[in-house]
């Protein structure tokens, strides 16, 4: 463990905890893409097989609870929740998300590091992930306009990202035989689709003005 | 005895 990657993981749990803080205080979704949450929550499904099987450590096993469970429960509250899910905006939430679950998984099929069910689904899971903020992205360019959470949301997502890139660097120089091309192309396009809306979002930012995406 | 799962990452 070392300190990007432990800053990455507390990122990504904030990213988690901010939406699920949002949507049970303000009990509304507007602006969060469902088609995202449900991409997220198939991605710790699908990496979180060995949740049972390979213990790793404390830390390991509590996070990946803390990811399925948040991320699931997020997906139940827009979904189910009587009041969540009136501002549910399903006309503008049309990203066709399942034309990338396949793509994803022919791909994992073809390019992986072993040819077992759990790698194949480990590495559906990274190819999925890289692409899962595609509908948030299209709501928000949709909707324009975007409130302080749901930008907070998909910023501190982003940088978790970054900063598991850091991770990957400091531990390709600190471990002999680290070496994970896949993590590490699939984790730098994810964190590539982001940058657009990081320009944005500092430009807003900087410029103290409400964020505008462009369409 | 399984070499340790390569994936310790989140």
């Amino acid at each position: 463990m070392n300190i990007f990657r432990l800053a990455g993981d507390m990122t990504h749990l904030a990213s988690v905890l901010v939406l699920l803080l949002k949507i049970h205080t303000i009990k509304s979704c507007a602006g969060i893409s469902l088609k995202t949450q449900e991409l997220y929550a198939l991605v710790f499904a699908t990496r979180y097989l060995d949740l049972f099987t390979d213990y790793i450590s404390l830390y390991n096993t509590l996070m990946k609870l803390i990811f399925l469970v948040s991320s699931f429960s997020i997906v139940w509250y827009i979904r189910h929740h009587k009041i969540v899910r009136r501002s549910y905006d399903k006309d503008q939430d049309t990203f066709r998300h399942y034309f990338l679950v396949l793509p994803c998984f022919l791909l994992a099929l073809v390019i992986n590091e072993k040819f077992t069910v759990k790698e194949i689904m480990w590495t559906f899971s990274l190819y999925l992930e890289a692409v899962a903020i595609l509908p948030q992205l299209v709501l928000l360019q949709r909707t324009r306009n975007i409130d302080n959470l749901t930008g907070q949301y998909v910023f501190l997502l982003g940088a978790y990202r970054s900063l598991y890139i850091l991770n990957w660097i400091y531990r390709y120089f600190t471990e002999p035989h680290y070496v994970h091309w896949i993590t590490w192309i699939s984790g730098l396009v994810q964190t590539l689709l982001y940058a657009d809306f990081f320009y944005y979002y500092f430009q807003s930012w900087k410029n103290n003005v409400k964020l505008e995406l462009p369409a | 005895e399984e070499q340790p799962q390569g994936h310790d990452e989140l």
